[in-house]
């Protein structure tokens, strides 16, 4: 069960689409085999 | 580079995008970001490691404010 602090952080992903930058940046690192 | 210039500007813009997230909402959001590009396409293993891993350590190369390696598990795999 997820308590209501993350079931918050859950809704505001999924409101707001946040963090798109940082998804576009995870997967172009994860291509390029980097991790820093 | 140009590659290199875009890399640099998504890195700004995920830091800015980190520093507009409450810290306690910081690496639960993170994990959900990190599941939503593993489930956007097949990745291989590997590939699928280094998104753990760049979204893990994200606060911490961001310097974000009471945020530093996000305690999420990175998924195993069987070799």
């Amino acid at each position: 069960p997820i308590g209501p602090k993350m079931r918050k952080c859950r809704k505001e992903f999924q409101k707001e689409q946040h963090l798109r930058a940082c998804q576009q940046l995870m997967l172009q690192q994860a291509r390029q085999g980097r991790s820093d | 580079p140009q590659g290199q210039q875009q890399e640099q500007q998504l890195f700004q813009q995920c830091c800015n995008e980190l520093r507009q997230e409450e810290p306690d909402c910081v690496c639960p959001t993170l994990k959900q970001a990190a599941k939503a590009v593993r489930l956007q396409g097949q990745h291989q293993p590997m590939q699928v490691r280094k998104i753990y891993q760049t979204a893990k350590h994200l606060p911490n190369v961001c310097d974000i404010p009471q945020v530093d390696v996000c305690p999420f598990n990175i998924p195993s795999f069987p070799s």
